[in-house]
């Protein structure tokens, strides 16, 4: 019945938790964990991620971006559990460091073989990790426009190529 | 099933009829502040999401027509379709595309002063006849498959009972 | 009293928003507003912007980037008007694209002659900026250590150092 | 005046003693995500800011203690320095240089669990006298202009109400 089904699905996305939270946080460690694990329906479901090489502290001490890498493990282990065929991101990366960006970017290439993603962001540590790319513009009439890109187009785009494209 | 096309007619800063062709996998979506990107999210979380306008940054629906830019008049309504690739069924009908299209009309008239109709290839459908078809595929935009912008943290921050809800909606 | 006193402080800081949002901008309007003008201790405060190139929209629909480049322009108009000897900024560029970033970056610079300003960023378009650079780092045993940095050690942070990791 | 030395003392993920003197002028702070970049901004707000612990991340004060790292005891205490150059005198005490100091200890006894003291150049201070002086300065956490991460556009989301508070501040 009901508690049976939610146990099962419980215990499926955090199988899918360990590991990738393990991956993209290079040897932390995370589960997820019912507050009352005798009965699913009673409690609520709780998230614990800790980086590598910390003691396990309560997750509003986690930084901004560790608190983003816990939070995309736990989508990607939503989608390796029972995947969606569309995933919108809108700026997922904004509190994620280079090389977190960078390998949540190539996360969401490997897993792009079992869903689309459309993934809005800033940096492009992430977007060169697109197989297609376009942007968006607006003329200086308040009329957005979107036009196809090419990576090249933005390899710089923190710099003077934004100005190209705006 | 995938996204092939998104259509989007007057809806916030886009004016008049905007089509945007999508493929497969991972798409990228660049460009300076305040150009309409995170705009397109709202619009397609404006056909699979929940119909108040709340989540699209708006106080009511009619603030999603095209305001007319700088000088001109404002639209009087606004269109957004969803065009799927159905070849392998996901969705429970029976064609290889799939239109979703919501349309929202100024009614002054009106209770809410709008009309606000769905559509699935073009005929009439009610919100729960699209709820079912869309959850059954897995589309809905409930399961945090659609994370719009400053929100990715809120699965850390929600409380228990209601990050049980997201994994209850699996179950 | 106090009434006036208040008028007068509204009135100050509204004319540097003006001048540093249209700045920020690059041609947009912004302004401050009493919401019942015939007396400011009655309603509340508002802060209209209004981008170059669009219509008056409310608030809530600007975009991300678009609301932290008025936000900043008010804190800069509070310096400019009662400046406070010490600023600690924690990615406040976090929304803003790289040119945006590049402007607050440089803004920081000329206002930092008045004030000091301390300032946490990932973003080396907002770092290049600073006059002195301290990097913050941790070994693997959860102790953090404060580091001098060279603006070449951080020149690209989202390229060369991601190489030497990945 | 300006900020000359920070000290911080088993504060978060800073073991034992730091210091970190700081210049005039714009001074960046960089690293990799969960370093320890905000801790720093926390324990500027610890020595002048609301003395609950809620705004430092930490459900109660005896949290911001460090705690060991992976192996090792929670330290019992915790202590936070802002030496400021006063050469100006923007400081209402006739010193070239002021510190302002924080110290929380673990207290089983104690009805919270801890003590909390505060330090002006050495001598206990009670927060309305820290205040009084820090305000006289525009040193104060509540103008402004500590902004932490995630907060910049409160300033855009507040209510009316709030943001004619920041300016009755100065008034
Ligand atoms: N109904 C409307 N008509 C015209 N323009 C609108 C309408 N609603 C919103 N806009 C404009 O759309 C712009 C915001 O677009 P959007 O949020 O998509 O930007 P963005 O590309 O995501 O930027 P950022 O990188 O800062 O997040 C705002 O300037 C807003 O004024
Ligand atoms: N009392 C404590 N003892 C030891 N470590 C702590 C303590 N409190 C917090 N931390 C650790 O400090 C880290 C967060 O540091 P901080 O928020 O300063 O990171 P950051 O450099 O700002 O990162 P980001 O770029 O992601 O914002 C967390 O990993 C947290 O576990
Ligand atoms: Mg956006
Ligand atoms: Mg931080």
């Amino acid at each position: 019945k009901k508690r049976v089904r939610l146990s099962e699905v419980i215990q499926g996305v955090d199988q899918g938790y360990r590991t990738i939270y393990a991956e993209l946080s290079a040897g932390g460690e995370g589960e997820l964990e019912m507050e009352d694990p005798s009965d699913p329906l009673k409690g609520g479901l709780l998230i614990r991620a800790r980086p590598l090489g910390k003691k396990a502290a309560r997750l509003e001490q986690l930084s901004g971006g560790e608190k983003s890498l816990a939070s995309l493990a736990f989508i990607f282990a939503l989608q390796r559990y029972d995947p969606s065929p569309l995933y919108v991101l809108d700026e997922v990366d904004m509190s994620l460091d280079g090389i977190n960006a960078e390998n949540i970017g190539r996360m969401l290439r490997r897993n792009s073989t079992k869903a689309q993603f459309i993934v809005i962001s800033l940096r492009k540590v992430t977007l060169k990790w697109a197989e297609h790319l376009f942007g968006v513009t607006m003329r200086g009439d308040g009329m957005s426009r979107v036009v196809g890109l090419r990576l090249d187009d933005i390899v710089d785009v923190d710099e003077r190529e934004l100005a190209k494209v705006a | 099933m995938y996204l092939k096309k998104l259509r989007l007619h007057n809806f916030k800063s886009f004016a008049g009829t905007t089509e945007v062709p999508f493929s497969t996998g991972f798409t990228g979506v660049a460009g300076p502040n305040g150009m309409g990107k995170s705009n397109i999210s709202d619009s397609i979380l404006f056909v699979l999401g929940p119909p108040s306008s709340k989540a699209l940054r708006a106080d009511r629906l009619t603030r999603l027509f095209f305001d007319g830019g700088k000088t001109g008049k404002p639209a009087t309504e606004c269109e957004v379709s969803l065009i799927f690739d159905n070849t392998d069924r996901a969705l429970a009908i029976d064609m290889d595309e799939v239109e979703f299209t919501r349309y929202v009309k100024l009614a002054p008239g009106n209770p809410d002063g709008y009309y606000s109709y769905f559509y699935v290839n073009g005929r009439r459908s009610t919100q729960g006849e699209m709820d079912a078809l869309l959850s059954k595929a897995r589309l809905s935009a409930d399961g945090y498959n659609i994370v719009q912008q400053g929100e990715i943290n809120r699965i850390i921050v929600m409380s228990p009972l209601e990050r049980r809800g997201l994994l209850e909606r699996l179950a």
